[in-house]
């Protein structure tokens, strides 16, 4: 039964594309089968793995609309267990097109149902807002996983984030869980991102991955030229803190 | 006769709001009175500058709906010739109550008409995204001000807004005109940085300010203390790259 995590926080630049590019990579490095849905109109989840944006009339708002099974909007990329639902153009009107509907929170979720079982996880990446796309992911999911840098603004927006999730799960996903909170773009000699992780830890304890994502350039450099940090240089401190990430998103789904 | 300058970019986290507070204080630091109107639901530009969201309905989105002047919803800030128009958790659904309005575009335009003149420059900070919040914004204002990390994703992002503006331009703001892309959180070790800055200046040559903005963690430090870098740390790098930045806007503003 395919486990399905919403990569959200509605602070733009937190590394939420990033984690879910190298998340699903070292995944699916550890052979198990992964699709990455990219639900922002940005397509970064989908250049950043190399390919570009649905052209065609069967992509994910389509079949979010029932228009055919989401199945059919899903490519094969070139890394090992990872399929990709691609960004369309549709999910730029998405907000405006969705709002009449009654079922309008359901969608993403009917859409998925046909297709979790194929994989041991399903990521979605969502674009930096709590609009009705981010509401379909997390009405969707299973999990939250929420990329925090170690900074003002992004904790204060964290606080934000967590109410609205407690709301999703009170009217729109029962089973809707806090996956972790993670730390991203972490630089120890930097005071005030030091002061960060220790206060989240405080208020968060063990819903705080104990692995944290270190500034490192390679994670930047990687998306021009379309690959995961650990196709990229697998030897650099970001590619291994991901394959860490792995490694404690598995043992925690285990023993769930 | 005040200019108004809407900073947008959808790619999230380029700093925005960190452009917004620092180029508002560096201007009002040369005697010139400055309107900044925090128009994301996230209200970092009104924490950034110490103060907190209205809570009351004489708010910015009550303005745009016409149920009072925008005047009452202005707050000096401690900081010289610097107001504020704070955000408001009426942004929050005002995408969806704004979308059966004919007039929601231009609803911003006509909040500022009665209040524009008594500045030198009206700032609006835009949210994340290229939804009716930011079309108002692009609608209402005489320039574009675009920050641009000097990262791969950022880059992707800045042609899907440049076509924003020009459609805007066509549709609903002839006289709107590109400010300028800003560079931000600069480093000039690190080589893609070196390679996006010379691909900017070649392809859009003297629309990218000269100044270029550094990363400095004292422009990320100085918003948890309510203050924009030139009170928290006016000799740092951060303050500085800003206060050229005013002095840039200032001298093509009177060539205007
Ligand atoms: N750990 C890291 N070290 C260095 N750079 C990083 C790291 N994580 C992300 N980045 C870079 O920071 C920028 C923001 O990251 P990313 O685009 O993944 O954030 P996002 O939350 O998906 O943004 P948006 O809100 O626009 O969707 C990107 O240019 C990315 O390459
Ligand atoms: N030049 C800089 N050097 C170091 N840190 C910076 C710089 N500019 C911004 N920051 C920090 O980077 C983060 C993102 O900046 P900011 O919030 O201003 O971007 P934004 O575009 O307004 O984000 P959003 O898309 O969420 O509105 C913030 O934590 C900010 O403090
Ligand atoms: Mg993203
Ligand atoms: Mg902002």
């Amino acid at each position: 039964m395919g486990r399905v995590i919403c990569i959200a926080n509605q602070k733009g630049g937190v590394g939420k594309t990033t984690t879910a590019i190298n998340l699903a990579a070292s995944i699916g490095a550890q052979d198990q089968r992964v699709l990455l849905v990219d639900l922002d109109a940005q397509a970064n989840a989908t250049s950043g793995l190399g390919e570009s944006r649905d052209q065609s009339n069967v992509n994910v708002f389509q079949a979010m609309l029932g228009a055919h099974p989401l199945h059919l909007a899903i490519k094969h990329t070139a890394y090992a267990n990872v399929d990709l639902v691609p960004s369309t153009a549709d999910l730029i009107g998405a907000e405006i097109a969705l709002i009449s509907r009654d079922d309008r929170d359901d969608l993403l979720k009917r859409a998925l149902a046909s297709i979790r079982d194929r994989y041991r996880f399903v990521l979605l990446d969502c674009p930096p807002s709590l609009g009705l796309l981010t509401v379909n992911a997390l009405t969707a999911s299973d999990g939250v996983l929420a990329p925090v840098q170690s900074e003002y603004y992004a904790m204060e927006g964290l606080s934000q984030l967590l109410t609205t999730v407690e709301r999703v799960r009170e009217v729109l996903n029962p089973a809707l869980e806090l996956e972790g909170v993670l730390l991203t773009m972490y630089d120890p000699r930097n005071n005030l991102a030091r002061q960060v992780e220790q206060e989240l830890r405080v208020q968060l304890a063990e819903r705080v991955f104990s692995t944290v994502i270190p500034r490192n350039v390679r994670l930047s450099e990687a998306p021009s030229f379309g690959k995961p940090a650990l196709y990229y240089d697998v030897r650099s401190t970001g590619a291994q803190a991901y394959q860490a990430l792995a490694r404690e998103v598995l043992a925690r789904s285990s023993e769930a």
